[in-house]
């Protein structure tokens, strides 16, 4: 094949009720089928739309809210795809895992890849020094069962996020991929996109086409919103992503996506209602012999042959997400600015249609260990919009603007090849590929 | 190109050869 029809599923997840005791394995089981229920009416939908594999979101089948002990009677045996199981054909063989028998019938009946977030425990004992008092480990598992039923990937995520205590890592770092009439795929869970290991390894050592990443994001805005840098991470890395989100609008959960290296294809931001959504798009199986596919970027290679904008500045400290950038504000309708932290120093040239009074705009630095919900280093260079003219706000969330910027390029002299581009729009819209490109040599500039 | 209305525009870069040796630690949020 050379193209597939790819489907993704954002799910409003039925939450288990909040009891004092862990619920029984009957009760686990009602509200797991709740769910299923609904992600087999967006599966089937998919299907008969032609879609070759659907993905649905980490946490969909039973929620995100437990304990270890909670969370222990939702968990199922899941085998290691070596096995070469059939759970729909043969639901006894690994004990009692009802799951993982619907979801093998669910891809069976309906001819199609069923990518899903479900648990999956490992006993242990005392030989094993790691292992948790309770005698078992419990992983925060993707699945993936084939068109015939088979189960064919099995990850444990890696990266867990700071709350999910219910969950433990796995000694080391899996790089799950497997093979398809339409491409190459490898999968990993949410906060694995910040890492190395697996989602750099992923693509760069072990050439995937495509990557099926279920998440349970909540977004936060102004740097970390889903769609804008799920998008962001497709593009830099040159893949497909076909990526799930939760939905649940009181914790902001929503963005799902189906992005390309060149462009997003479908997404889906929805903060109005409570349903969940199908998207579908078709894709290249194989993008990197496309004559369309992105070049590779040299970040820094524009930043470090200019020399820094010197003009009238002055700087100020601001948060976002709690990283304390350096900022300085855009004063005129037109101008270039740059402003360094640590290494780091971003150059920014623009024109805006006009330059209103009620609303301030900042270029911002930031070169740091980042240590909130996670530890990882960045190097940021952005421009954004401040929350009110009151330049203590800005990094804050902003949701519209009105100032239209006519031209741009902003660019930096980033000690990492791995550079995420965004550009995100007045009311959380991405920017159509149309308006923007990155060049070569690092820059992120308006076309035309 | 179109007028934009941009809120944000951002090159975000990761630095892996400075990450600890796990993401998912982190004190919480401070509030």
């Amino acid at each position: 094949l050379d193209s597939f029809t790819a489907a993704v599923y954002e799910h409003a997840v039925l939450l288990p009720n909040a009891t004092e005791s862990p619920a029984s394995r009957e009760e686990a089981l009602l509200l797991m089928n709740r769910n299923l229920d609904v992600l087999e009416k967006a599966t089937k939908l998919a299907a008969r739309q032609g879609a070759h594999i659907i993905v649905t979101p980490e946490d969909g089948i039973y929620g995100w809210v437990f304990t270890r002990e909670s969370i222990y009677p939702y968990l199922e045996d899941i085998p290691a795809p070596e096995v070469n199981w059939i759970p729909c054909r043969d639901p006894q063989r690994f004990g009692y895992t009802p799951v993982q028998e619907r979801l093998s019938c669910l891809a069976k009946d309906s001819s199609i890849y069923v990518v899903a977030n479900i648990g999956d425990k490992k006993p242990c004992n005392s030989s094993d020094p790691l292992c948790p008092p309770d005698g078992r480990y419990q992983y925060n598992t993707d699945v993936v069962f084939d068109s015939e039923g088979r189960l064919v990937a099995r990850y444990h995520k890696y990266n867990l996020f700071a709350p999910e205590i219910q969950f433990d890592f796995p000694k080391d770092s899996e790089v799950v991929t497997f093979d398809t009439p339409f491409g190459k795929f490898g999968i990993f869970t949410c906060f694995d996109i910040f890492s190395h290991d697996p989602a750099v390894v992923v693509v760069q050592d072990f050439e995937v086409d495509s990557v099926l990443y279920p998440t349970a994001w909540y977004n936060t805005l102004p740097l970390l919103s889903a769609v804008p840098f799920h998008s962001a991470w497709a593009r830099a890395m040159r893949v497909n992503l076909l990526a799930a989100n939760t939905h649940n609008t009181r914790m902001h959960m929503t963005g799902s996506g189906i992005y390309s290296p060149e462009a997003v294809k479908v997404y889906h931001y929805d903060m109005e209602t409570e349903s969940g959504q199908l998207l579908l798009s078709e894709l290249r199986c194989r993008p990197r012999s496309q004559p369309t596919y992105p070049a590779a970027v040299d970040w820094s290679a524009y930043a470090r042959s200019v020399k820094p904008f010197l003009s009238e500045q002055t700087h100020f400290p601001g948060l976002i997400y709690f990283d304390e950038f350096t900022f300085t504000k855009l004063k005129g309708k037109t101008g270039n600015y740059t402003v360094c932290q640590k290494d780091l120093c971003c150059h920014l040239s623009y024109k805006m249609s006009e330059k209103r009074v009620d609303e301030v705009y900042a270029l911002g630095a930031f070169d740091g260990l980042h240590t909130v919900e996670g530890q990882y280093y960045l190097q940021i260079c952005t421009l954004l919009k401040c929350q009110t003219t009151d330049l203590r706000t800005c990094g804050e969330p902003v949701g519209s603007a009105f100032t239209t910027f006519e031209e741009f390029s902003l660019s930096g002299t980033f000690g990492t090849s791995y550079v995420f581009p965004q550009i995100i729009l007045s009311g959380s819209q991405l920017a159509p590929e149309r308006h923007y490109e990155v060049s070569r040599d690092g820059r992120l500039q308006s076309r035309g | 190109g179109a007028p934009l209305p941009v809120l944000v525009m951002t090159l975000y870069g990761r630095v892996f050869e400075k990450d600890p040796p796990r993401l998912g630690q982190g004190p919480g949020k401070l509030q």
